[in-house]
């Protein structure tokens, strides 16, 4: 799965999603990824957010939208909202990531496993890509 | 000049630098910051937050190295089946689709969806025709075939084993 999330500078805030699934699918089967909601949301009231995981933890969760609604309608800062919404995922047995964007500019990432594929950058000249976890 | 920032994923998983070659390590990082850099220029020169996940996308789609687009996981049936979505975080307009086969990059198709504006996620051949409606472009479902993770369905048949014992990363 890839994905991305930005904020323009006109304060917009997008997000997108796409993926091969997971090997061996069968069925028709269909992960987070496509689902609004769960692995792709953006609402530039709150943040915008693109997943990759275990598909099926992040449908059952909302994972997208649910750090969105957390950031609108409480105080949270981004990052706790959205570790506290990954640790739902891995309470309930799934692994993964997602990345995010805030109206402020927050350019973050939370993920429950070894590694994720990542970057981000900003016009405060961040710029960084990593890969294992403590990276 | 207003702020921006970009961030982007290419999966997650068991990624364990043990497993992983020098080489492999600083492919995927330049191929991620490659992505990184495109979708940067967008925002530095005043394009919009959708045309800098569009180019971020596009790129990792073409790259055999992540799970989508060329180099996409292979189904039970080896196929590779193929998902996307995009959404306006000023509009909460959305678009979205699933099961395509024959789309060279479906965040091209996603965002047509959402640009059409009368559904949000469309599906299979249902999609695949709204493509060809919209001139997006279409390629030999053998475009997105990589033997690498045709080794991987390969051993999972075999081993009786799950995806997650075959592909360090999800999604």
């Amino acid at each position: 799965t890839v994905g991305a999330v930005a904020l323009d500078t006109h304060g917009n805030l997008a997000a997108g999603t796409s993926t091969g699934g997971l090997t061996g699918k069968r069925w028709g089967r269909i992960g987070d990824a496509p689902i609004i909601g769960a692995g792709t949301y953006a609402d530039n009231r709150s943040c915008a957010v693109s997943a990759t995981g275990a598909g099926e933890y992040f449908i059952r969760v909302g994972v997208a939208r649910e750090i969105c609604s957390r950031l609108r309608l409480t105080d949270l800062p981004a990052q706790t909202a959205a570790d506290e919404v990954m640790a739902e995922v891995k309470e309930l047995g799934g692994d993964g990531g997602v990345i995010l964007v805030t109206p402020a500019g927050d350019a973050l990432f939370s993920f429950n496993t070894p590694g994720m594929y990542r970057g981000r950058a900003t016009s405060e000249g961040m710029r960084e890509v990593a890969i294992f976890a403590g990276e | 000049q207003q702020r921006w920032s970009l961030a982007i994923h290419g999966g997650a998983g068991v990624i364990l630098r043990e497993n992983m070659t020098p080489e492999e390590e600083a492919s995927h990082k330049a191929a991620l910051a490659a992505a990184l850099d495109a979708g940067s220029e967008v925002l530095k020169t005043g394009g919009t937050a959708l045309d800098a996940v569009e180019a971020v996308i596009v790129r990792l789609e073409d790259d055999p190295q992540f799970n989508a687009g060329r180099g996409a996981v292979f189904t039970w049936d080896e196929t590779n089946e193929l998902d996307a979505a995009i959404m306006d975080g000023r509009t909460r307009e959305a678009g979205a689709i699933t099961g395509v086969t024959a789309i060279k990059n479906p965040i091209l198709l996603a965002r047509a969806v959402m640009a059409d504006g009368r559904h949000v996620f469309l599906s299979g051949a249902g999609a695949e025709t709204f493509a060809k409606d919209r001139g997006i472009e279409t390629v030999d479902p053998a475009y997105f075939r990589t033997e690498r993770r045709l080794e991987s369905l390969k051993r999972m048949k075999a081993n009786a084993l799950s995806a997650l014992d075959v592909d360090h990363k999800f999604g």
